[in-house]
Parts: C-alpha cells; sequence; structure tokens
C-alpha cells in the first residue's frame, strides 16, 4: 500500500495514533501505551478501481479504464483498508479483573481502491 | 458506492483538520469499547499497584505441571523467568547493563534456555556493528570473567536479539543471579537504552527453566 505524503492525492494509508495518556484511559488499558489507528483517505479514480495499493499493473489501470468507459452507469470506487491487524490489548475489566485479548482487524495497515 | 455518493473517508477529509482528529478519536473510542463489548469504559477506583501487579506476573511464572514425565516420578515444574534490567552505566561508546533473577534459592532450577532482548535505535541507514560482551562476577560481586562475545550486525531500529543459554546455565550452576552484559558500539552506532526510551523498550532476558527436584532414594 501508499502511505500518504505531502504531495499526494491519490488513495493512501494515513497514519493516525491514538494515545491512551491523551484521552484518559491509562488507568484501564495497561498496554499497549496507544492505539495505531490508521485510516485511509484520498482519491480513487476510475481507473484506480480494484488496485490494492501499488500492487496492481499498468494493465489493470488499462483494463479498468476501457472497462468504465463502456459501463453504461459508471460506479465510483472508494478508498478503504485493504490490509488490517489486530490490537493486543492488556486491561481491566469491568470487574477490575486484568484480561489480555486480540481485538481482529483493528489496526490499518495497507488502504486501496475498491 | 454508486455514482455521485459519497466514501466514508471523503466526508472525513472534507472536516476542518481539528474536527478530523476529535472525530478520529471518538471512533477509536467506540470501536475499542465495542469489540470489548464494553458499553462504557470501567471505572477503575482503585487501580492495583505496579508492585501488585509485577506479584502477579511473578506467581504466573509457575505456569503448568509437566505431566511428560514417566509415571511414578515426581512432576517437575516449568517456569519462565524474566529479568528486566536493574541497573546500567555508560560511556560515550559502551554501556553496562546489569541483570538480576530474582527467584528461587541457587541450584534448585535448572535453566533449559534463555534470551537477551535488546531494543536498539540506529541513527541513520547502512549496517551498525555492535559487539555483545556477557560477563560474570562471582557472589562477591568484586571479580569479573567474560563468559563470551558476539558481534552483531544491526540494520534497522527495533528489538535484536541474543541467546544467553550457556551464560544463564554456567550463572545458576555457580549460584550466582546476576548477569552483566556490555555493549560495544561505534560511534554513532545507537544505543538501545538509557535515557529517552520508554519502559516498554528496555533490554530483557527471559529464561525458560525447570524446578530441579532432590534425588529420591530407596531403601532396599
Amino acid at each position: 500500500g501508499i502511505n500518504c505524503s505531502g504531495d499526494s492525492r491519490m488513495c493512501c494509508r494515513k497514519e493516525f495514533f491514538v494515545d491512551f495518556k491523551e484521552i484518559g484511559w491509562e488507568d484501564w488499558i495497561i498496554q499497549p501505551e496507544g492505539y495505531h489507528m490508521n485510516y485511509c483517505a484520498g482519491l480513487c479514480p476510475l481507473h484506480m478501481a480494484g488496485i490494492p495499493g501499488l500492487a496492481a499493473s499498468f494493465h489493470t489501470a488499462v483494463l479498468n479504464l476501457i472497462k468504465a468507459n463502456n459501463a453504461d452507469a459508471a460506479v465510483d470506487s472508494c478508498c478503504v483498508p485493504t490490509q488490517r491487524r489486530p490490537l493486543s490489548l492488556l486491561y481491566y475489566d469491568r470487574d477490575s479483573n486484568i484480561v489480555k485479548t486480540d481485538i481482529p482487524d483493528m489496526i490499518v495497515d495497507a488502504c486501496g481502491c475498491t | 458506492a454508486s455514482k455521485g455518493m459519497w466514501c466514508p473517508a471523503c466526508r472525513l477529509a472534507a472536516l476542518a483538520p481539528t474536527m478530523q482528529r476529535d472525530v478520529l478519536i471518538a471512533l477509536a473510542k467506540q470501536s475499542i469499547l465495542s469489540k470489548l463489548r464494553l458499553p462504557d469504559r470501567p471505572n477503575i477506583t482503585q487501580p492495583t499497584s505496579r508492585e501488585a501487579l509485577l506479584m502477579a506476573l511473578r506467581r504466573m511464572r509457575v505456569q503448568r505441571l509437566d505431566t511428560a514425565t514417566s509415571p511414578g516420578m515426581m512432576p517437575r515444574l516449568s517456569l519462565t523467568l524474566l529479568s528486566v534490567l536493574c541497573t546500567g552505566s555508560s560511556t560515550s561508546r559502551s554501556v553496562r547493563l546489569h541483570f538480576r533473577f530474582t527467584q528461587e534459592p541457587a541450584g534448585s532450577t535448572e535453566i533449559l534456555q534463555a534470551t537477551l532482548y535488546l531494543f536498539w535505535a540506529v541513527p541513520g541507514p547502512g549496517t551498525h556493528p555492535v559487539t555483545v560482551r556477557l560477563l560474570q562476577s562471582d557472589p562477591t560481586g568484586l571479580n569479573v570473567t567474560m563468559a563470551s562475545e558476539t558481534r552483531l550486525e544491526v540494520q534497522r531500529t527495533g528489538w535484536v536479539t541474543l541467546d544467553v543459554s550457556r551464560a544463564v546455565q554456567s550463572l545458576f550452576g555457580r549460584g550466582s543471579q546476576r548477569l552483566t552484559v556490555e555493549l560495544e558500539v561505534m560511534e554513532d552506532g545507537g544505543s538501545p537504552l538509557l535515557a529517552g526510551h520508554r519502559d516498554s523498550h528496555w533490554p530483557f532476558v527471559a529464561a525458560q527453566a525447570r524446578a530441579r527436584m532432590p534425588h529420591r532414594l530407596q531403601r532396599r
């Protein structure tokens, strides 16, 4: 996937970190110290539809353009997460038990166009 | 999305940066709480002290009874020992780390495997050579001898591991529980320590151990 840089307007992954101390959650979440949430943003022009990041090729882009030109009612494509990984948490539950859990699909690792 | 519809991310992009941040934090909170099936954040009125937590973790070291032993024999306990850095001293090129295992009486534990974990923050691209020396001191702490020397090539920031099984085995065999590690770097080779790193990045040693059972004598 592509990570967003200053001059990029295309679909990319933006890094976003939630510091548990900053939001006042450090008293009940023991580890980690924050959540690398990240999110997807940017444009998905028609020729990029179905391209997960840079994995596809020039051929995919051309084929997409042909499909788009032939389609009667073209649809827009969205920039969405294409790869995610779990978040491991060690926290106190409501009964003050210490719980360790892995929450699936919480961290956005890569973005692409639908 | 059908033609002309907004993608979810497009709506976010239309907001002012400060508003975007608030929305994302609210989303993160909501996402964590819903996945943990919590209606609201738990209200911790009496948080457990750090000491109590450490005590609980120490108790968890005794993980399971080893049932693989032959019938009629006493089962042996499998343990995992963790030792975090207790003190450290440094010069511009070298760092000394002292690890201490606070475990059972000397001689009662058999070390199966031990690994040293170091978080290295390299200053830039390229390969950074690091010399790791394992030093052992006698129980008085006065005489220090070198047990081994290893050269590592650190290429990027992250955790590096080193097998220190022999050194820790020899340590426990001699009744000592103190391991000293000396790290020597080239100039600007980065450092795994000491100031500026979060607790989670402190060096540590993890060892797998087994409780040594006394020999059983039978009278015939």
